[in-house]
């Protein structure tokens, strides 16, 4: 038996539009610890991995760990039913091959209830260690956005590197160049407004701008988002989802041969 | 040329 009541539903419907893109089907995992997922996209050159803990449900029963394979646009086509403010609550029994979405109005005086078919998946569970990152990059997650949007309307790749005088971003296309430069800046009026660069050595990486966006997604989930580069590594950019967890993606370098 | 390695690649072979 599963129950999952999430007071903030819009954020179940954050996430799902933060990961579409992205992955088509993937398998959610229910323990104890919490509501997860681990998927790579069709090329297994980038991993999205979303943790929702258990304490930041409202209500959550999982007797025992249960994986869940959704398609995760018809998944989304549910949750759209769902109202911006209202409780969704996710429910399945053991041994079935459907969840039930409930969407409950703030004043309860509506109450709909969509259950989903559930399909097999065979998917890749990657162990992916922990690791020393050269440099690590929090910024605001809209700057972020905003720089790998317009970069992408002059190239397909950029350029990430990071020096004590501040993260550059640099791509090269048929019309042109260009390079955004972003620098510390920690005397903001508000911390999510700070660029800080925690930097052990220089790095410079080049990734697929195309990816990139697709991560830019899940900037309604946070108001910044952190940047960890280190040579011959994924980078990894993280959305932190407040009291609940983190949506985390991975992307592949390229490499000049 | 440039190519990509896979997350594959990185964290079960590396």
């Amino acid at each position: 038996m599963l129950e999952l009541r999430l007071v903030q539903g819009s954020l179940l419907k954050k996430v799902l539009d933060a990961m579409r893109e992205l992955v088509n089907d993937a398998n959610f995992d229910c323990s104890a610890t919490g509501f997860s997922l681990q998927a790579m996209d069709s090329s297994h050159v980038a991993l999205v991995a979303l943790l929702l803990r258990s304490e930041g449900f409202e209500h959550y029963r999982c007797d025992r760990n249960l994986s869940m394979g959704m398609n995760l646009n018809n998944m989304s086509k549910m949750l759209r039913c769902a109202g911006n403010d209202d409780i969704i609550t996710i429910k399945a029994d053991d041994g079935t091959d459907s969840v039930t979405f409930m969407f409950e109005s703030p004043n309860q005086d509506k109450i709909a209830d969509f259950e989903m078919k559930l399909m097999d998946i065979d998917s890749e569970h990657l162990g992916i260690p922990d690791a020393e990152y050269q440099a690590i990059v929090r910024m605001p997650s809209s700057e972020f956005a905003r720089i790998c949007k317009d970069l992408s309307s002059i190239g397909d790749t950029v350029v990430i590197s990071v020096t004590k005088e501040g993260v550059k971003f640099s791509t090269a296309g048929d019309i042109g160049t260009a390079n955004i430069v972003c620098r510390q800046n920690k005397t903001v009026d508000k911390p999510e407004e700070a660029t800080i660069i925690e930097m052990q050595e220089p790095v410079s990486l080049t990734f697929a701008l195309r990816y990139l966006n697709s991560f830019t997604k899940a900037t309604p989930l946070s108001d910044t988002v952190t940047i960890s580069l280190s040579s011959e590594l994924p980078v990894v950019v993280e959305y932190k989802i407040a009291e609940m967890g983190y949506i985390r993606y991975y992307l592949a370098p390229k490499i000049e041969e | 040329e440039v190519f990509q390695n896979t997350l594959v690649d990185y964290f079960n072979n590396k």
